[in-house]
């Protein structure tokens, strides 16, 4: 297929893993680090998870909340989807927020099928934690943003 | 890292979710 | 006449005149009508059912939520095939032992007493 087609470049993703690190984080228990420089607009790793319907999220959102599963693996493709990778997925999931991002999530429809990916804002440098803006929804119950970056939101939601 | 999220399943792709029949029901006699 | 309304069922239920056909997940589709008063009965003919696949109908208001099966909240009462269990606010009670199937025709009825205290307005 053709090599610039997102079909072609996120099979490639799998192949050519770019050299990411799980280690410790800074900003909240684990997270991902580059191992090299990634240049800016490059396709870093694919989100994946289970793929469920908005209410069955929602259910599963209060379930896990009583359970004590605290952080929220739940991504939202568009009204009617989200991805879960609470229990099943890929290590996408450890990535962290933070509010002044170097990495930017983007939803892709290849073969008619919606998909993340989470793409490099600007140069990586070897080293640097791989984050994104959650963006999550505003809620009553805030939970602390630990980004630590200047224009930090103080919230995750 | 598996090791940080219990009973975790890695996919290799989206997996699409199929529902139990009693997918939304809190009580069923 | 009444029909299965073109706009008012979930989005990935296909509607062709009366008839509905859903593939995974409960999904709901309402009538094109309502009703507010008085005592009404509809019919269901239990079409096609591929293995392991069960239906539920009933009645629900219009703040019933679509991407889930009637009897799943307030809004709406429903009766499943499996098992025949009848569910409101996703409660599920015995009521018709053994359910029903592919081939049946259903009945639901709604009584709604007109109370003569309130005075419901007339075609209200």
């Amino acid at each position: 297929g053709d090599a610039n087609s997102d079909f072609f470049k996120i099979n490639m993703l799998k192949s050519r893993k770019k050299m990411i690190k799980f280690a410790r984080s800074r900003i909240h228990g684990y997270g991902l680090y580059a191992m090299e420089t990634i240049a800016q607009d490059e396709m870093i790793i694919e989100y994946i998870g289970q793929k469920i319907r908005s209410l069955v999220a929602d259910e599963r959102e209060k379930a896990y909340e009583r359970r004590g599963i605290g952080s929220s693996y739940l991504f939202r493709i568009d009204e009617h989807t989200v991805i879960d990778a609470t229990k099943r997925g890929n290590f996408a999931r450890f990535i962290n927020h933070s509010c002044q991002p170097n990495c930017y999530a983007k939803v892709l429809t290849i073969e008619g099928e919606k998909r993340i990916v989470i793409y490099s804002r600007s140069t990586i440098n070897k080293g640097e934690e791989i984050t994104y803006d959650y963006k999550f929804p505003i809620e009553e119950d805030k939970i602390d943003c630990l980004c630590g970056a200047k224009t930090c939101r103080g919230y995750l939601n | 890292w598996s090791a940080f999220a219990p009973e975790f399943q890695e996919l290799e792709e989206n997996e699409r979710y199929v529902e139990k029949e009693g997918e939304f029901d809190m009580e069923d006699e | 006449y009444v029909n299965v309304s073109t706009n008012d069922h979930a989005y990935q239920l296909q509607i062709s005149n009366l008839t509905i056909t859903g593939h995974e997940g409960y999904a709901m589709a309402r009538a094109s009508h309502g009703v507010a008063k008085g005592t009404w009965y509809f019919e269901v003919n239990f079409d096609d059912q591929p293995d392991d696949s069960h239906i539920r109908i009933g009645w629900s208001t219009c703040h019933a939520v679509l991407q889930a099966p009637v009897g799943y909240n307030k809004f709406s009462y429903g009766w499943r095939s499996k098992c025949g269990t009848k569910f409101h606010e996703a409660k599920g009670k015995k009521y018709h032992a053994g359910g029903f199937k592919k081939g049946d025709v259903l009945g639901c009825l709604i009584h709604l007493p007109v109370d003569k205290k309130t005075l419901v307005p007339p075609n209200q």
